[in-house]
Order: C-alpha cells, then sequence, then structure tokens
C-alpha cells in the first residue's frame, strides 16, 4: 500500500 | 496522477478556498462550525508532516503548503478575527467522542508501526469524521446559507472523486491502500444525506432546510 517514498496522494 | 484526483484535489482546493473567502468577504463565519475547522488543520497538520522528510513533485509540495495555510486562516479568522461571529451555542459536537477513537485505531490498523505512518493513518481516519461538527450545526440550527452548501458539496465530491481515483489506480496500476479506501467511503457515505437534498432542493432559491 506505501510507496517506497511514502504516500504520493493529497 | 489521473483525471478523478486531479479533479478531486481541485474540489477540494475549491471547497477550502470558497469558504475562507466567504468568512473573509462577510467578515462572520455565523453557521460555520470552527470545531469541524480546528479537526481539518489537525488533519492537514499529522498527513503533511513528510513535507519535512520527501518531496514528491511541485504540485504535491505546493498544494499541501497551500492547503495547510488556508485551513490555519481559516481556523484564525473564526476564533480570532470574526470570533464576535462565532456561534458557539449551536457548535456544540463533542469533537473527543471523534479524536479518541480515531487515535486509538490508527495505533491499532495501520500500515507500519511508524510515527509518520501513524500520524498518517490518524489523519486519514480523522478526515473522514471531521465534517461531523459541522453537519451537526446545521442540523441544530435547521438551515446553512447557500454559499456553505457550495463549500459542502465540493468538500463532499472531493473524497467522492477520490474513490473512482483508487478505482482507476487499482485498474491500471495495481495499486490500492485499504485504509484511505475504507475511510474515504465512510467520508462519502456520511455526506450522502446532504447530497441529495443539494440536489433535489434546489438549493440556489433559498436557504438549506432539513
Amino acid at each position: 500500500a506505501m510507496k517506497d517514498d511514502g504516500h504520493d496522494e493529497l | 496522477m489521473n483525471v478523478f484526483r486531479l479533479t478531486g484535489d481541485l474540489s477540494h482546493l475549491a471547497a477550502i478556498i470558497i469558504l475562507l473567502l466567504k468568512i473573509w468577504k462577510s467578515r462572520s463565519c455565523a453557521g460555520i462550525s470552527g470545531k469541524s475547522q480546528i479537526l481539518f488543520a489537525i488533519v492537514f497538520t499529522t498527513r503533511y508532516l513528510d513535507l519535512l522528510t520527501s518531496f514528491i513533485s511541485l504540485y504535491n509540495t505546493c498544494m499541501k503548503v497551500i492547503y495547510i495555510g488556508c485551513a490555519y486562516a481559516t481556523v484564525y479568522l473564526i476564533y480570532a478575527k470574526f470570533r464576535a461571529t462565532y456561534d458557539g451555542n449551536h457548535d456544540s459536537f463533542r469533537v473527543e467522542f471523534l479524536v479518541v477513537p480515531v487515535g486509538g485505531l490508527s495505533v491499532l490498523i495501520n500500515h507500519d508501526f511508524s510515527p509518520l505512518e501513524i500520524l498518517w493513518t490518524f489523519s486519514i481516519y480523522l478526515e473522514s469524521v471531521a465534517i461531523l461538527p459541522q453537519l451537526f450545526m446545521i442540523s441544530k440550527t435547521g438551515e446553512a446559507e447557500t454559499i456553505t452548501t457550495h463549500y459542502l458539496f465540493c468538500l463532499g465530491l472531493y473524497r467522492a472523486l477520490y474513490l473512482f481515483n483508487w478505482i482507476w489506480r487499482f485498474y491500471f496500476e495495481g495499486f490500492f491502500d485499504m485504509i484511505a479506501i475504507v475511510a474515504g467511503v465512510v467520508q462519502t457515505v456520511l455526506y450522502c444525506d446532504f447530497f441529495y437534498l443539494y440536489v433535489t432542493k434546489g438549493w440556489f432559491s433559498r436557504p438549506y432546510r432539513l
């Protein structure tokens, strides 16, 4: 669920 | 990025700007729940701490800064500048009944037991119920100004559009975030009653009555 650099949505 | 997410973000931005301008131009926050606005400020603060740790895109950073800035400006207008017009008697929702369970849940159900991730999860859960004090206040006063209804429509629409964004991303990217999806469904469902009235009552003629 998490992208490697955290969450990319607002 | 897809059309649903972009229109969702723009709808969210529109809601935030509509409310801020309404309070600023009318120099009054009558009918506005200060508690909901405080909850939204908390939502943005806890969700966008990653501004300090990771850069995703200029769009992402700009929108986060705008959201946080407008949220605190709105809270400032309500509780400081136009405090005399704040209707505290009708803004009586017990927000501790939201914050405590949401806080507990974010510690129990999250993707990763790290401070930043738990705060992000807390923010997602809190956002899904943050509008309740505002809806509660409207139900108590029995009406809402037309501008306030447009604010609520845009705010409700934004997360509904995000649901389509998640369908799109699951289908095309195989990406999905169950926590955000479940909270987003709850958040959108809370607006259903309001959406029905907004669409059927042809609001543009008279104040919103329950």
